[in-house]
């Protein structure tokens, strides 16, 4: 089973056409196992993307460089999904 | 649970509960509610459809579908709630009575069952179908980008491994392929409605291209109503628009496809979140989500039944 313990989830906001070209760029790069939630194509519409741990610091690095705004949406995805897990087996007990 | 009044509806499930929901559902409401298994996934699951009708066989049909992404899991835990409240409501709220005695609906709850069942053992991210890709590792197409209208534009991708991959050909996947023939054998749909998440938008054709299409004036005025009715009762805000035009070109979409199979009342419901939690929204916020979505329902569906064509 696929865990995600330090993945989070950044929500980027963009200033212009040039932001999203950089980050159709960022995507392209296989290695960084990318997962575009929201995908880059207007400038009005906030990207959402899910970062692997192991690419945080590279993806972090090259919005700084670019001075593109982002937040951090999710902290830790496991965590979350750890929380729907324990809702689902609560459920189960209770039922 | 025993009966579908038991069923938890304030908590995700897994496919099996689904399923056992839906017999669970046809049995306590015979002369209303039929499943119908219109193929088979890739890997062979049933592809379920609850069909609600009160009549004739022939009669005009609405179409709603929810888990067609994967991982979207509160499209099929909405709508599980909606089959509820159909067989709840239909006798007691007068407006669904009334739709429901000149139009049948047809409810597909989990539309990819193997990616669905793929989140909950192996990945919860996971977005597409489960096909193997020859010539590739990566498995999976997006069953959102592998309809006739506007196949292979650039609103998708040709690489597998891409989440927007289109598949090896037009309606490749068995996923696809069933409701495009159920559609075209019933031949008398006049609204289809399929269910995403997330960005809290309502859209309708075109997503190809920026073009018009015919009825778009109609379809922008409804779309308001809708989202109007369903901003009344929690105050989630929705943006609502062409595909193309409010979130991006998407190419080889449901409801570009549907629209050009002449059902006019053609739209994508992307649902909660806004931007705090994504895939992984809360299991709380299953009933709101789904209480405020069916008010939106409810307007195009009765639109649609003052405005058959």
């Amino acid at each position: 089973k696929e865990t995600f313990e330090g993945h989070q989830v950044l929500r980027i906001t963009l200033k212009d056409e040039l932001e999203i070209s950089l980050l159709k760029e960022l995507s392209e790069q296989e290695d960084l196992q990318l997962d575009f939630w929201r995908q880059p194509f207007y400038v009005e519409l906030p990207v959402d993307v899910r970062v692997p741990f192991h690419s945080l610091q590279a993806v972090r690095a090259f919005l700084g460089y670019h001075e593109i705004h982002y937040e951090i949406m999710i902290q830790d995805v496991q965590d979350l999904l750890n929380e729907e897990q324990r809702e689902m087996m609560r459920s189960r007990i209770f039922q | 649970p025993r009966t579908t009044d038991d069923y938890d509806y304030t908590n995700y499930h897994t496919l099996s509960e689904i399923n056992s929901f839906m017999d669970m559902l046809v049995q306590e409401n015979p002369s209303l509610v039929s499943k119908i298994v219109i193929g088979k996934s890739y890997e062979g699951r049933d592809l379920n459809v609850l069909k609600f009708s009160t009549g004739d066989t022939k009669r005009p049909g609405i179409w709603i579908d929810t888990g067609i992404h994967a991982r979207e899991w509160i499209t099929p835990a909405s709508g599980t709630w909606f089959a509820k409240k159909i067989v709840t409501d239909y006798g007691r709220d007068p407006v669904l009575t009334a739709i429901l005695d000149k139009i049948d609906i047809f409810l597909e709850l989990v539309t990819n069952p193997d990616g669905y069942e793929y989140t909950h053992t192996s990945n919860r991210m996971w977005r597409k179908t489960r096909r193997i890709n020859s010539g590739s590792s990566c498995i999976g197409v997006d069953p959102n980008r592998n309809w006739g209208t506007g196949y292979g534009g650039a609103g998708s991708s040709s690489n597998p491994c891409s989440e927007t991959y289109r598949g090896p050909s037009v309606y490749s996947e068995p996923e696809v392929k069933a409701i495009v023939d159920f559609t075209k054998s019933h031949g008398n749909l006049k609204a289809f409605l399929t269910i995403h998440s997330y960005s809290q938008m309502l859209l309708y054709p075109y997503g190809d291209t920026g073009a018009l299409c015919v009825d778009d004036a109609e379809l922008d005025e409804l779309a308001l109503k809708a989202t109007t009715a369903l901003e009344s009762l929690y105050g989630t805000k929705y943006t609502y628009g062409s595909t193309f035009k409010t979130i991006y070109q998407a190419s080889g979409v449901t409801t570009d496809w549907a629209y050009d199979e002449g059902i006019k009342y053609s739209y994508t419901f992307e649902l909660r979140d806004n931007g705090r939690y994504g895939f992984i929204l809360p299991a709380n916020q299953i009933i709101p989500t789904a209480q405020e979505t069916w008010l939106a329902l409810m307007v195009i569906m009765e639109h649609t039944k003052n405005n058959l064509y």
